[in-house]
C-alpha cells in the first residue's frame, strides 16, 4: 500500500542518521533527493544489510528499518 | 565475533574500574552489584582482574551521562542509542558511557544495566559488533532473561586475552545455524498458519512472505517461558500455543501468556507420576484429539472431554510405524504428521500408517 508522503521523509531521516551515527557516513549535504540516491547511502546500506543478515538490497525496506528502530549500543567516535 | 580495527587491547590483566556517578533508577548498590557481575563474566573466561576503585582515575572510567557529553559521540534522548565504549587504551580508552536518559532496571524491562554494562565492558576490552544474534556483543538490545556469554564472545575475546587460567571456565551458548545439516530441533508447532521451530533459547520462523528464516530469541515475544522449551501443539480452536518443560505447561495467546500458568502436566492432562517430561505434542484441529509423545510411547487426549482416551499409552512403533522409538518433535500440517527425531524427518501418513517421505531436519529453511 502506498506510504504516506511524510512517513516516506521520516524514513529517509531515520536512514541517513543511523547511517551517520553507526556507519560512518558523511553528512551529504541537505537536498533530499542528493542524499537517497547518492552512492554512499546505498553502499552503507548494504553494509547494514549485510552485517545483520537482512536481504542486501541497498534499500530501505520494511524489515531494514525494523532493525534501524531498535535500541543499540553507539559507535563512539574515536577517529576524529 | 569482531575485534575491533587494529586490535587494541590492554598490555596488563589487572585492570581497574571506577564508577563515577550513579543513576538515579537504581540504588547504589544495585548499579555495583550489576557493574561487578558484568565484569565477572569476562574475568571468567580470561586471564583479566578487575578492582573497583573509590575514587582516582581508573583504566575504566563509568559514568551515566546525556546528550553532549563532550566526547564527539552525543546520545540522542530516550530509545536509540543507549550506551557506548571506547576500546582499550589511556585517559579516555577503556570508558564507558550510559546514556542517562534510558530508565536503567535490574529485570527485563527496558533497559537492563547488567545486559548492556556486559556488552560495552566487551568494547572496553577490545571486542567490536558481533554478527551473531545470540552474542553479547550484538549491537541490537535484546534481554533474553539471563545474561551469558556466547560462545562467540568466549572464543573473542579469548583471541584477545587467551583463556582463564581456571580449568572450569564456563562454555559459552551456541547460536543454531539455520543451514547446518546438522541442526536439531527440541519442539515445533504450527502458529496461526506459520511454523516456529525451537532450540534452546531461540526460535526459527519460516514464512512465505520472508524467504530469510527469521530466528531470534524465544523471549522477543514470551519472556517468561523458559529456555530448553521440550514440546509445543497448537489448540487452534482456541488460538492457544502450549509450551511444555519438564512436568509444567504454559498457555499463550498471541504474545500473552496466559494467567495461572505454568500448570502441572499430570493434574492437567491426567498424566502418571511416572511421566516427568514430554517429548513432542501435537493436536488434530479436526478430531480435537492431541498425541503427547513419550519415550516410546503415546497417549491420546481429548481437548473436548479434557481427558485421556482410554486404552493409553500406546507404543509409538505399533501405530507410527517405521519412525523409530522416540519423538523430538512433531507437528501436523495439510493432513500429514511430521516427525522429527535428531536431523531426520518424516512425513507421515496417519490414514496409510506410511512413511511418505525422509528429509532433513531443517528442510523447511530452503537451505
Amino acid at each position: 500500500f502506498p506510504v504516506a508522503p511524510e512517513t516516506q521523509q521520516q524514513d529517509v531521516e531515520t536512514v541517513q542518521k543511523y547511517l551517520e551515527k553507526y556507519y560512518d557516513l558523511k553528512d551529504v549535504g541537505t537536498h533530499i533527493e542528493r542524499r537517497r540516491n547518492s552512492g554512499s547511502v546505498v553502499e552503507k546500506l548494504k553494509q547494514m544489510q549485510e552485517f545483520f543478515g537482512l536481504r542486501v538490497t541497498g534499500k530501505p525496506d520494511a524489515e531494514t528499518m525494523k532493525v534501524m528502530k531498535q535500541p543499540r549500543c553507539g559507535v563512539p567516535d574515536v577517529a576524529r | 565475533f569482531v575485534l575491533t580495527q587494529g586490535n587494541p587491547r590492554w598490555e596488563k590483566t589487572d585492570l581497574t574500574y571506577r564508577i563515577e556517578n550513579y543513576t538515579p533508577d537504581l540504588s547504589e548498590a544495585e548499579v555495583d552489584h550489576a557493574i561487578e557481575k558484568a565484569f565477572q563474566l569476562w574475568s571468567n573466561v580470561t586471564p583479566l582482574t578487575f578492582t573497583k576503585l573509590p575514587a582516582g582515575q581508573a583504566d575504566i572510567m563509568i559514568s551515566f551521562v546525556r546528550g553532549d557529553h563532550h566526547d564527539n559521540s552525543p546520545f540522542d534522548g530516550s530509545g536509540g542509542n543507549l550506551a557506548h565504549a571506547f576500546q582499550p587504551g589511556p585517559g579516555i580508552g577503556g570508558d564507558a558511557h550510559f546514556d542517562e536518559d534510558e530508565r536503567w532496571t535490574n529485570n527485563y524491562r527496558d533497559y537492563n544495566l547488567y545486559r548492556v554494562a556486559a556488552h560495552e565492558l566487551g568494547h572496553s576490552l577490545g571486542l567490536s559488533h558481533s554478527t551473531d544474534i545470540g552474542a553479547l556483543m550484538y549491537p541490537n538490545y535484546i534481554f533474553s532473561g539471563d545474561v551469558q556469554l556466547a560462545q562467540d564472545d568466549i572464543n573473542g575475546i579469548q583471541t584477545i586475552y587467551g583463556p582463564s587460567k581456571n580449568p572450569t571456565q564456563p562454555t559459552g551458548s551456541q547460536t543454531p545455524e539455520v543451514c547446518d545439516s546438522k541442526l536439531t530441533f527440541d519442539a515445533i508447532t504450527t502458529i496461526r498458519g506459520e511454523l516456529m521451530f525451537f532450540k534452546d533459547r531461540f526460535y526459527m520462523r519460516a514464512n512465505s512472505v520472508y524467504p530469510e528464516v527469521e530466528l531470534n530469541f524465544i523471549s522477543v515475544f514470551w519472556p517468561s517461558l523458559p529456555s530448553g522449551i521440550e514440546a509445543a501443539y497448537e489448540l487452534a480452536e482456541r488460538d492457544e500455543i502450549r509450551f511444555f518443560k519438564g512436568s509444567k505447561y504454559w498457555a499463550v495467546l498471541g504474545q500473552d501468556v496466559l494467567r495461572g500458568y505454568p500448570k502441572d502436566i499430570h493434574s492437567s492432562f491426567g498424566f502418571p507420576r511416572t511421566v516427568k517430561h514430554i517429548d513432542a505434542a501435537v493436536s488434530e484441529e479436526d478430531t480435537g484429539k492431541t498425541y503427547f509423545f513419550v519415550a516410546n510411547k503415546y497417549w491420546r487426549y481429548d481437548e473436548y472431554k479434557r481427558s485421556m482416551d482410554a486404552g493409553y499409552p500406546k507404543m509409538i512403533a505399533h501405530d507410527f510405524p517405521g519412525i523409530g522409538h522416540k519423538v523430538d518433535a512433531v507437528f501436523k500440517k495439510d493432513g500429514f504428521f511430521y516427525f522429527f527425531h535428531g536431523t531426520r524427518q518424516y512425513k507421515f501418513d496417519a490414514k496409510t500408517k506410511r512413511i511418505l517421505s525422509l528429509q532433513k531436519a531443517n528442510s523447511w529453511f530452503n537451505c
